[in-house]
């Protein structure tokens, strides 16, 4: 991996006490095809490269370390710090129902998401209402009955109605009669671009008012991350973001970039598709994925 | 890249960022950029003009060899449908029913997911939509054992398409992997030559896993071709150029939305086109 690659670069330099400028450029050569091909976005992967850089020029190398593994130990710290700082929790409200919205891209796991965080949300001794605002999807209600089935949650619907809004609004509002503290809404996966289906969210948060709108990311996402959760910060304003499918090989640079363009914290990794497979996420773990 | 007055290294890195915002990836983008610096040389590129119809070429000629669309022949056809979670399997088999309808074919889904929450009444509501015949067993199933009887029943009620919907899972799981592997044999032990075309989906929000995915389901299925969906999103699915000319497999259609009409053949040229937009 870059480690490797990184000991080759630096080969030619064992011995010597401090990293030039050309030493450095050599080894970002390196890091920055890592990180584009772990699917951190271009201009994010430029802007990190000179930040590190600037860090790396001159500094005295570590008497334990090559060089190389000096400049890995910059990146993975630089990385660390960058996607960190992150409490790995919903924050939940002195004035109950606490309400958290899920949104997203179609398929991204927020349905599957929905019921991971109502699992949790159970073990925590609160108690979740999941909330099946997507009318669009076929059986997508059907489904998330069959996931609160599955974890012991109940399942807010309006059957027959064709209106996310007022099915959003309507379990907010009745929650607390129904003796529910938190209240989950499963939205349907939409286009950022898709205007009228980004006001729709608009509206959904105007009647229910979350505490926390999550976005929820497949870990395999490419170039198009940064593009996606720069329009639903936008138009929503986000509380955090949940990385899914991290259980596969995806590198995840999807997570840096997320990070670094809109300040999102990466509150949540989905590892897997049974509902206990809901991580904190740990930005140590992702900064060596990333690096491969 | 289309405002430059001169091919300068500055227009060429404007043309790389380009690429690899479109997920083409590294290496298939040090290629092409290979190629255009080779082109400026041979002076078959001279002005920033050429490069567009320089790049159509090469990279829409690649993706067109060798692209061969399903043959509906045997009774049944059968098309194998897969892939890793999430990417849009079983609304692309409810798009292909669509298409295939219009011709008059007589088709039939398989709801082998038998592992996720409702996915067998998703395919329900999509057959019902398209008419076609549905079998179904219920969750928890073996999903083999799905694929066999939808063969049986394909195969006795004349029916002209099969199409069987698989559950998504991550081509790193072996056993699921193994899983698809046995239902792969089951179909080509039941009807020889089936399955006639293996369809591997593809999200084009994908990065450079597609690449992982393409590999390891080309081995456990021997993947026929690509249908790359939500194209009607921003990204690109550039992934495919490196799919194609390190792989060998075609994609074959393109979803651009939700509806039972969101299907399109895969063109070369519109797709290479919609790289530069
Ligand atoms: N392996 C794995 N699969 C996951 C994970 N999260 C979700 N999935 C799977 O991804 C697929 C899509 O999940 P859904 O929950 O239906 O996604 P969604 O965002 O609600 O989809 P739409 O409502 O259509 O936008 C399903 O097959 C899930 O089982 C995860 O962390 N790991
Ligand atoms: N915008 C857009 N959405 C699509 C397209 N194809 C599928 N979708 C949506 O993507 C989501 C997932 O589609 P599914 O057909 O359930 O995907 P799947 O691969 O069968 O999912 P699993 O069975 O859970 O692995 C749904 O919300 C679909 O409506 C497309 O071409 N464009
Ligand atoms: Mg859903
Ligand atoms: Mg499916």
């Amino acid at each position: 991996g870059l480690a490797d690659k990184l000991q080759q670069t630096f080969k030619k330099l064992r011995g010597r006490g401090k990293l030039t400028e050309s030493d450095v450029n050599d080894a970002m050569r390196e890091v920055r095809m890592a990180l584009l091909e772990a699917d951190v976005n271009f201009k994010v992967v430029k802007d990190f490269i000179n930040r590190v850089k600037e860090r790396a020029v001159g500094q005295e190398v570590l008497d334990s370390l090559t060089p190389g593994q000096h400049v890995i130990k910059i990146v993975n710290d630089e990385l660390t710090a960058l996607m960190g700082g992150t409490q790995s929790r919903i924050m939940i409200s002195s004035k109950p129902p606490t309400v958290v919205m899920l949104v997203g891209l179609q398929g991204a796991g927020k349905t599957t998401t929905a019921g991971k965080l109502a699992g949790l949300l159970l073990k925590q001794n609160k108690r979740p209402l999941l909330v099946a605002a997507d009318v669009y999807r076929p059986a997508a209600i059907k489904q998330l009955q069959v996931v609160g089935e599955k974890v012991g949650v109940p399942v807010f619907t309006i059957p027959g109605s064709q209106d996310p809004v007022l099915i959003a609004k309507q379990a907010t509002d009745q929650a607390l009669a129904m003796a529910r503290d938190v209240v989950i809404i499963d939205t349907a996966g939409r286009l950022h671009i898709n205007d009228e289906l980004m006001d729709e969210l608009v509206a959904i948060k105007i009647q229910a008012k979350p505490h926390e709108i999550l976005l929820v990311v497949d870990a395999m996402t490419g170039q198009d991350a940064v593009t996606v959760a720069e329009s639903f910060n936008t138009k929503l304003g986000l509380d955090g973001v949940i990385l899914t499918k991290l259980d596969g090989d995806a590198r995840g640079g999807a997570a840096l970039s997320i990070k670094a363009v809109t300040g999102c914290p990466i509150k949540f990794a989905g590892m897997g598709e049974k509902f206990d497979a809901l991580e904190p996420f740990h930005p140590d773990r992702m900064a060596s994925r990333i690096l491969g | 890249v289309s405002f430059s007055t001169k091919i300068d290294e500055e227009f060429l890195e404007e043309l790389e960022a380009v690429l690899i915002y479109a997920d083409v990836g590294l290496r298939t983008t040090e290629k092409i950029m290979n190629n255009v610096r080779q082109g400026v040389k041979d002076k078959k590129i001279n002005s920033p003009a050429d490069i567009k119809p320089f790049l159509k070429s090469e990279i829409s000629s690649l993706l067109g060899r060798d692209l061969i669309r399903t043959k509906i022949s045997g009774l049944p056809t059968v098309i194998l449908v897969v892939g890793v979670n999430g990417v849009g399997k079983t609304t692309t088999i409810g798009k292909l029913g669509q298409y295939y309808q219009r011709f008059g074919y007589k088709i039939m889904f398989a709801a082998a997911d038998t592992f996720r929450a409702a996915a067998g009444e998703q395919l329900e509501i999509w057959a019902q939509r398209v008419n076609a015949d549905i079998i179904r067993h219920e969750e928890g199933s073996d999903p083999a054992a799905v694929a066999y009887d939808a063969l049986q029943a394909a195969k006795s009620r004349n029916t002209d398409i099969l199409i069987i919907d698989t559950a998504g899972r991550l081509h790193t799981k072996s056993n699921l992997m193994e899983e698809l592997k046995k239902i792969y044999r089951i179909i080509s032990r039941e009807i020889s030559e089936a399955p006639h075309e293996t369809l591997l989906v593809l999200d084009a929000t994908t990065g450079q896993n597609a690449m992982n995915q393409a590999q390891l389901f080309s081995q456990a299925a021997n993947v026929s071709g690509v249908v790359l969906t939500k194209l009607d999103g921003t990204a690109k699915g550039g992934v495919i150029v490196a799919i194609k000319s390190e792989l060998e497999i075609p994609v074959k259609w393109i979803g651009i939305g939700e509806k039972a009409d969101d299907l399109r053949p895969f063109q070369p040229n519109e797709f290479v086109e919609a790289l530069f937009d």
